[in-house]
């Protein structure tokens, strides 16, 4: 038997909308530590990973460990039946070949019940090296949203370099050049304001704009996003899933100029 | 000339 159910039942539907652009399907692995998801995108470019813990959860239970393959699309459509103020519990049986996605009205006074079946998919799960990031940037997610929207008018990359003096995100293209530089904070009033440049050494590396752009889909789900770089290696984006958990988006760089 | 580099060497 699975059953977790969450009261701010929003921050599930806010993870679907996290996730929908980038891939179609994914399969759900359940254990008694939490949830987890991790899948490539469509297009095998960027790595999806989502962390439930457990202990989030108002109430959860899983006897035996269990894997959810899901159609994105169909659980989106779901969660979309729901009020934002519902209390969402997800139930499966052992075994089973669905699942239960049970919506409860605050006042208890509604409650409805939706059955989606489930799918057999091909589990590609990929190790991720533990990595000390050369920069760490903490900085507001709508003011990163903004960024990435903003440069995707000018080309199809965005360079990214941090220094100690702070983040400067840069495009060019046909219609010409942009740059956003972006110093760390000094004081501010509201902790979600904050930019926070954490640095081992200066990096400047090159991203696709389009998947910068669907990573930011998240942006509803925490106030701050944090961006890790190192040399070489992928980019990870990171926003907090309220106080239960995480969603991270790889992504490598581009190379070659 | 940017090329996209494919993630799963890094995992893998």
């Amino acid at each position: 038997m699975f059953e977790a159910r969450l009261v701010h039942g929003n921050l599930l539907k806010k993870v679907l909308d996290a996730i929908k652009d980038l891939l179609t399907e994914a399969s759900w692995d359940c254990a008694d530590s939490g949830i987890q998801l991790q899948a490539m995108d469509n297009s095998h470019v960027s790595l999806v990973s989502v962390n439930l813990r457990a202990e989030g959860f108002d109430k959860y239970r899983c006897d035996r460990n269990l894997i959810m393959g899901m159609d994105l699309t169909s659980m989106s459509k779901i969660l979309k039946c729901s009020a934002s103020d519902d209390i969402i519990t997800m139930k499966a049986q052992d075994n089973a070949d669905t699942v239960s996605f049970i919506f409860e009205s605050p006042s208890q006074e509604k409650v409805s019940d939706y059955q989606m079946k489930l799918m057999n998919l091909d589990q590609d799960h990929l190790g991720i090296p533990e990595t000390e990031y050369a920069c760490v940037i903490k900085m507001p997610s709508g003011e990163f949203a903004r960024i990435c929207r903003d440069l995707s008018n000018f080309g199809e990359n965005i360079v990214i370099a941090c220094s100690k003096e702070g983040v400067k995100f840069s495009a060019a293209g046909d219609i010409g050049t942009a740059n956003v530089k972006l110093a760390q904070t000094s004081s501010v009033d509201k902790e979600e304001d904050a930019v926070v440049i954490d640095m081992q050494e200066p990096v400047t590396l090159t991203f696709a704009c389009r998947y910068l752009n669907m990573f930011t889909k998240a942006t509803p789900l925490s106030p701050q996003v944090s961006l890790s770089m190192h040399p070489d290696v992928p980019l990870v984006v990171e926003y907090a899933i309220g106080e239960i958990g995480q969603i991270q988006y790889f992504l490598a760089p581009k190379i070659g100029d | 000339l940017h090329l996209q580099q494919p993630l799963i060497p890094f995992f893998r």
